[in-house]
């Protein structure tokens, strides 16, 4: 991407340190990183093999290249398709091409940001230029195909089984469902097979939000990624014929002319046929040329794609969109690449327009040219549609468990594909910008990438945990990072902030798990041994576990009590990472929630060495508030700030 | 009735092989078939599993994926060696 990783790697005071993460780890070089996904367009610049050495010898995997497949290079060394899946679910086997070659633009999307060369002179259509790069841009790349429109779960499965067998070292899963047991969900079940090969699986956190428990892929063993904003815009302005004036998003042509045009609501512009609500959403068939014809429609966003809503004005004879955002959608707005000339604005700025086109006899409007601006505030801020905890499978732990950037995010695209993915519309484009947990997900897995290369060693736990405890919660105006609507975000939204991969290189401490660890964490959730013995047949649950302390109790880097009744205790181990130290610990308590340490210092002679520590919650006089409270713990030697979010509830 | 009963492609679970990660052919076709023999069991012959099923899934996670109806489906979830039997969902790019 063209700005994310340097505003991940910028410091507190603007500057990426000479020894940033990238050269810390040697930009990823020799880790294997692979997706999940629809594929890749193997010619893509990001996937260039000019430069690399050869193959790393334990890689197994190799590329389907017949049927206008994908030839290996020593970038992208495996590329395979699984179809079968969704062709027994009733899927069209001729939409099925027998190849993992993209031609939806995701998966190279996806790819390119987790593991993608450094690109100079990326553009899209020629609006936005810069030096397209990816987390691990010195990683060997693979894409195993198992998405044809949806993904199906017979596909996936197979997908995890080659990528296990081949040897990936990080898997990159851009794909969702509603959360439900673990062993129905094709992901967990994947992804716990792939841990216990020492493979670090991400996924992201859904599109649903912000709606709460809306979080999906919540297995404990899965890194599970939110999305949220960088401090870059796309600023389109809409300005009315009363002065006002508003800050948009866009990246769309501009107007034909440079003066003020009429402007309607979508509402107004209802066919005879059509609701008013459906016809404000710009839905398919809803606007009625006759009113729409020349003029700059103002839609509601909701209920149909964003780009839709562009291509059905300009179906109507509209010559711009003005897209406002509903009341979820808040602050969050978006670069698309319109059809015709628009511009997105916010939920209060988007209500202004309307109220000014619904009260004034003849309306006028303009929308600006795009221009890009850098180093915007605040940033970043919570995606609306990033979905939210509580985790609604196990509330004892916290999910997402980060967030990263996922909106307008450029990374490279398929050559089979145009931009708005309508079959008309001929353009084609070698990197496109694209907003969701999707995008945020292969952040993750770049960073992912470069600890696996720097400690090749390390379990998928103590990856999670490094990326986890080294995150910020407040963003570049040093203030608490906020939700899309600029309300003070949480946890919930957030996980345990937002990724710092400069710092995640070092963390301290990590708060690592085995595979063990995790087939006790299945015990605690009462699933019978008998099942879990075809795991691992030695395999006893611990009686003293099958309980919810066992939970409460697993060594996660954040900590949860869903349920607090009085008081409860809860057991955390951190094994040192670095030099020898002494870290005390320093606690913001939740509201109406007291919280001790012991021991409050933990001192560590040498690398390797583990502690254990107690964590005590107990209701204050006055009780809990109602809902969710956060606070944090933190373990610092002056040099290392180890973080955990709490989240406690009442009974 | 069952003859008329609605099919639909399943996955079933049944966690992990007794094989190592240093798989070999011989390793697959032993897993493919104790999958079939498996199968055959529930759906009357080796001939109506083979053709049931589309995955074998042979190397680090031990199951299948086979069009089933609903019945065949139940009776296989009660089996102690699996795990678990679930509909062959879609999930969406996010």
């Amino acid at each position: 991407t063209t700005r994310s990783w340097d505003f991940m790697l910028l410091e507190n005071n603007g500057v990426i340190p000479s020894d940033s993460a990238w050269k810390k780890a040697r930009f990823g070089e020799d880790t294997i990183i692979a997706n999940l996904d629809t594929g890749v367009w193997p010619e893509s610049k990001s996937f260039s093999d000019e430069g690399y050495g050869p193959v790393p010898s334990r890689w197994k995997g190799g590329c389907d290249s017949q049927n206008g497949g994908v030839r290996c290079n020593r970038k992208l060394i495996g590329a395979r398709y699984f179809n079968r899946g969704f062709i027994a679910a009733g899927g069209n086997a001729t939409e099925a091409i027998s190849s993992p070659r993209d031609v939806a633009g995701h998966g190279t999307h996806t790819l390119s940001t987790a593991g993608g060369n450094f690109v100079p002179g990326a553009s899209v259509l020629g609006l936005v230029n810069g030096t397209a790069k990816g987390g691990s841009p010195k990683a060997r790349v693979a894409a195993y195909k198992i998405c044809w429109g949806n993904c199906f779960d017979a596909d996936l499965l197979a997908g995890f089984d080659m990528a296990i067998h081949d040897g990936v070292d990080v898997l990159s899963i851009s794909v969702g469902g509603e959360a439900g047991d673990y062993f129905s969900d094709a992901i967990a079940i994947g992804s716990f097979h792939a841990i216990q090969s020492g493979i670090v699986v991400v996924c992201s956190a859904g599109n649903s939000g912000p709606e709460v428990a809306s979080v999906a892929n919540v297995a404990p063993w899965i890194v599970t990624v939110g999305a949220s904003t960088m401090d870059r815009e796309f600023q389109a302005f809409a300005e009315l014929r009363n002065g006002q004036r508003f800050k948009g998003s866009s990246l769309s042509k501009p107007l034909a002319d440079d003066k003020l045009y009429p402007l309607i609501s979508g509402a107004q512009a209802k066919t005879a046929d059509a609701s008013a609500a459906d016809a404000m959403l710009c839905l398919a068939g809803t606007l009625d040329k006759t009113k729409a014809q020349g003029k700059i429609v103002a839609c509601l966003r909701g209920g149909n794609a964003r780009v839709e809503k562009g291509v059905q004005a300009l179906l109507a004879g509209a010559v711009g969109m003005i897209l406002c955002n509903d009341k979820d959608s808040g602050n969050e707005i978006i670069a698309d690449l319109h059809v015709l000339p628009a511009t997105q604005l916010t939920y209060t700025d988007g209500a202004a327009v309307l109220a000014y086109i619904n009260s004034t006899a003849e309306p006028y409007g303009y929308i600006t040219h795009p221009a890009v601006f850098l180093g915007t505030n605040p940033a970043p801020y919570m995606a609306a549609f990033s979905s939210r905890g509580p985790n609604p499978v196990t509330p004892e732990i916290l999910k997402p468990d980060i967030t990263a950037p996922g909106v307008n995010i450029l990374a490279a695209y398929s050559g089979a594909v145009s931009p708005t993915e309508e079959p008309w519309d001929k353009r084609r484009v070698s990197f496109m910008l694209d907003s969701g947990t999707s995008m945020s997900c292969p952040h993750i897995s770049g960073v992912a990438g470069l600890l696996k290369t720097l400690y090749p060693t390390w379990s998928p736990a103590a990856i999670r945990s490094a990326i986890m405890t080294t995150a910020r919660v407040r963003d570049n105006t040093e203030k608490p990072m906020l939700d899309a609507s600029f309300a003070t975000a949480d946890p919930f939204a957030y996980g345990a902030g937002h990724v710092r991969p400069n710092r995640a290189m070092d963390p301290g401490l990590v708060y690592d798990l085995t595979a063990r660890d995790y087939l006790e964490f299945l015990c605690s959730l009462g699933y019978n041994q008998t099942m879990l013995q075809s795991f691992d047949p030695s395999n006893k649950c611990q009686a003293s576990n099958t309980t919810s302390s066992g939970l409460l109790n697993f060594n996660y880097p954040s900590i949860t009590v869903p349920k607090l009744s009085g008081s409860v205790t809860v057991t955390r181990t951190v094994k040192n990472v670095a030099e020898a130290s002494t870290y005390e610990a320093r606690v913001t308590q939740p509201n109406g929630v007291e919280v001790t340490v012991e021991p409050k210092s933990l001192q560590f002679t040498k690398a390797g060495e583990e502690k254990s520590y107690k964590v005590t919650l107990k209701a204050q006089a006055g009780g809990l508030p109602a809902g969710y409270v956060f606070g944090e713990l933190i373990w610092s030697d002056g040099n290392h700030f180890v973080r955990s979010p709490i989240a406690v509830a009442a009974t | 009735n069952s003859a008329f009963a609605a099919k639909q492609s399943y996955v079933v679970y049944m966690g992990a092989h007794t094989h190592g990660p240093d798989v070999t052919q011989q390793d697959l076709e032993l897993v493919e078939n104790s999958h079939h023999n498996f199968l055959a069991s529930f759906v009357g012959s080796q001939d109506k599993a083979k053709e049931a099923i589309f995955y074998s899934y042979q190397m680090n996670i031990n199951g299948f994926a086979a069009i089933l109806d609903d019945e065949q489906a139940a009776e296989i979830a009660k089996h102690p060696g699996v795990v678990s039997v679930f509909p062959n969902r879609a999930r969406k790019l996010q």
